[in-house]
């Protein structure tokens, strides 16, 4: 049984991709072979690891989604040993209206990632900031969920509405599907909000909040600028620490 | 001759919620009557004004774009004077797939700000963190366009594609369309990568880039819980200031 895990959340800017990336790293320095699957036509996860977008440009995930190439054709190394990436695309925008007619459209990725014969420890897929084709065929595809909640007002509204996406997925589409964790990021010590938002989502969920916290750390918005991970850039950065964390705290409990 | 003015980029948290609805309640005080349109399914700028989502999910957006009621029908005000809200509500998340086979359905939401007759000086649209469906159908609305860019990496690779499909709406949907400005968000002094960013920013795009610039500043993350703007829960901090700066420079320059 592979662990295929998605991070979603539909609410904007709460660190998808930053958690993508780095757990795929520090699983990657783990002794896991890993592949990241990035299902975001902004491609930040393809090129916060060093790929260029106009080196894809013919061979991507939209190529796989629509028929045109399988997943190993597309699928490049990094910089990171053990860890590879099937990158994405601006094409990737249009999907949602092209296979609007499309039957089982929503097992596209599903069916892509499951055929991958290379061996995968974990395939990690970083979602686009919707509930729409991309996100619905990453949960679909996938074993288990990670939520990044940021530590502010707007991201914990938003918190309810994906849940119950989640849940209409498990009842329709997928009921393999289940819940890693919630994952709190970008806490700010010294900010009230912080604090509110960081105990009212453990009131409401309990276990089902990571332990681990990861802090704001400016180190973990400055490497995606240089195309490598934290654990390259900065390895004793208080961000590259709570990841590291993070990734015991996943492989340990074995949630997913 | 209306001023219609969208607030968009695809990157997500970016800021283009609170540079929506801090830019309406700053035009609010300066007696201009201001209609506030929440085109994102999440909905943050209907909450983020203190009006609940369970209060109009049977009279929002949606409704309007199906065809169900007009614009008139689902205006609310808020406690800010002068400015009045078209609110949103989850249901738009399927609108996109809805409307494929409908004729001119980029056009939907420019029909029905058209014609409404209440005065209003401006109308701002807060958009999705897409390029879809939600945010064509605001930008073929709109006479202009702010673009919120917060001074981060990630968020500056997201520009050029923003920027292409803002050309193909003119040449195609739009020709009106002209960009009022981009604008810098979250600066934070101490932080190198906001200094190159905004640097990056100013080079390539000059003019077209507003003058202010909104600081990071925790008051404009905490107001929205209380479902005010940033001028009725803190008037006096940078935050507040740096966006009645912006409103003074949207007013003096005619951009938009
Ligand atoms: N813990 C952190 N501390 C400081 N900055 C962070 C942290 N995590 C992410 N960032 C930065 O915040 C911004 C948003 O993070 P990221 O892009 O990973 O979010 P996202 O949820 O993937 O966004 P989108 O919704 O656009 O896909 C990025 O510029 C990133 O570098
Ligand atoms: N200048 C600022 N300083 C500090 N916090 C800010 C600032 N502007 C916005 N925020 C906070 O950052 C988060 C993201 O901002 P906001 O929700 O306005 O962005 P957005 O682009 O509308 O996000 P989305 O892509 O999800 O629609 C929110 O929690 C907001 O309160
Ligand atoms: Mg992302
Ligand atoms: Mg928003």
């Amino acid at each position: 049984m592979r662990n295929i895990l998605s991070i979603a959340n539909q609410k904007g800017g709460v660190g998808k991709t930053t958690t993508a990336i780095s757990i795929a790293a520090a699983l990657a320095a783990s002794n896991k072979k890993i592949l990241l699957v990035d299902a975001d036509p902004q491609a930040n996860a393809t090129t916060g690891l060093g790929i260029a977008k106009n080196d894809v440009t013919t061979s991507n995930l939209y190529h796989v989604l629509i028929g045109k190439a399988v997943a190993d054709d597309v699928i490049v190394g990094t910089s990171v040993p053990s860890l590879d990436v099937m990158p994405s695309n601006q094409d990737l925008v249009g999907v949602e209206v092209e296979f609007v007619t499309m039957a089982k459209r929503e097992e596209r990725l599903k069916n892509a990632v499951r055929n991958i014969d290379r061996g995968y420890d974990y395939i990690i897929i970083d979602c686009p900031p919707s509930l729409g084709f991309l996100t619905v065929n990453a949960l679909v595809a996938s074993d288990a969920l990670i939520i990044p909640l940021q530590c502010e007002y707007f991201a914990l509204e938003g918190l309810g509405q994906l849940l119950n996406t989640v849940k209409l997925i498990q009842a329709r589409l997928n009921p393999q599907l289940s819940l890693a964790g919630i994952l709190l990021t970008m806490f700010d010590v010294r900010n009230g909000i912080s604090h509110r938002v960081a105990e009212e989502v453990r009131k409401y969920f309990g276990s089902r909040v990571f332990a681990t916290v990861i802090p704001r750390n400016v180190r973990l918005s400055e490497c995606p600028s240089y195309g490598m991970p934290i654990f390259q850039y900065d390895g004793a950065s208080r961000g590259a620490l709570s990841y590291m964390e993070l990734a015991r705290e996943i492989l340990n409990d074995g949630r997913s």
